[in-house]
């Protein structure tokens, strides 16, 4: 498995 | 001209523990609103929201929107040097390069200030969606620190899985596996001791036991821990911090290559 980083879910504001 | 009063440094010096293992350093954004902090961890995997409500401070005062970038680790070594018992006056003028902590003693014979550099960060905001989560679970957080704990001596990962009828704690690894169950509380006497699932869809995710563990280090915070799950999305973990606010981890639930 993989971890995914929490930008890829949040977007930058 | 900020300045932010608590009549105990207690939970000032329990915040800084929720937060320093997981970030070096973090923005303070001050208005008259309260005190905010958001910042992700050095791998970007995880996301920590502080709130903190003008309202609940002893004193409050902040003229114009200011934004400090602090040393955590420096900001714990100086809340260490209070007594849980101080009051803690936290200041700093319009367009400081300092912020002053001054800790006064319930007597107010003994009052010390540390003034200590602020940094310039150049942090990322993110927006976090509202979102309806399909799984809610209100547990202790002692129960959730001991599982997390326990768990993490199986495996790198563990599995949440959250049904109507209660919530699994799973991993499994070379050495063996382990799963831990806990049912919805059917009669809550003591409310800091109940389990209770709102649930609108059963979920099953998985997550890196190394931040879960960091995540309870907030767990003298609150006597309750709050997991929001949906699929495929960020697992919020929140304490609330009395009537002063509170902080939401936010992880990413690992996925398949």
């Amino acid at each position: 498995m993989t971890q995914p980083s929490i930008t890829s879910f949040f977007n930058t504001r | 001209m900020f300045e932010a009063r608590l009549m105990n440094a207690t939970i000032l010096k329990k915040i800084l523990d929720a937060v320093k293992d997981l970030l070096n350093e973090g923005t303070f954004d001050c208005s008259d609103s309260g005190i905010q902090l958001q910042a992700m961890d050095n791998s970007h995997v995880s996301l920590v929201s502080l709130t903190l409500r003008s309202d609940s401070f002893d004193k409050f005062r902040c003229d114009r929107n200011l934004s400090m970038g602090m040393n955590l680790g420096t900001m714990a070594k100086i809340l260490k040097c209070a007594n849980n018992d101080d009051t803690v006056t936290i200041k700093a003028q319009d367009n400081a390069d300092t912020v002053t902590f001054m800790f006064e003693s319930q007597n107010h014979e003994k009052v010390s200030d540390y003034e200590m550099k602020l940094m310039n960060l150049d942090q990322e905001h993110l927006g976090i969606p509202d979102t309806d989560y399909s799984c809610v679970v209100r547990m202790p957080s002692m129960e959730f620190a001991r599982i997390c704990r326990d768990l993490a001596q199986f495996s790198e990962s563990m599995v949440i899985c959250c049904t109507k009828e209660g919530v699994k704690f799973s991993a499994s690894g070379d050495l063996g596996s382990a799963n831990v169950k806990l049912a919805q509380t059917s009669n809550v006497d003591k409310e800091e001791e109940a389990v209770i699932i709102e649930m609108q869809e059963p979920v099953t995710l998985t997550f890196a036991c190394r931040y879960l563990n960091a995540f309870t280090k907030a767990t003298p915070l609150c006597n309750q821990v709050q997991l929001s799950m949906s699929a495929d999305v960020p697992l919020v973990v929140e304490y609330r911090i009395s009537d002063l606010g509170h902080i939401r981890y936010y992880l990413a639930p690992k996925i398949e290559e």
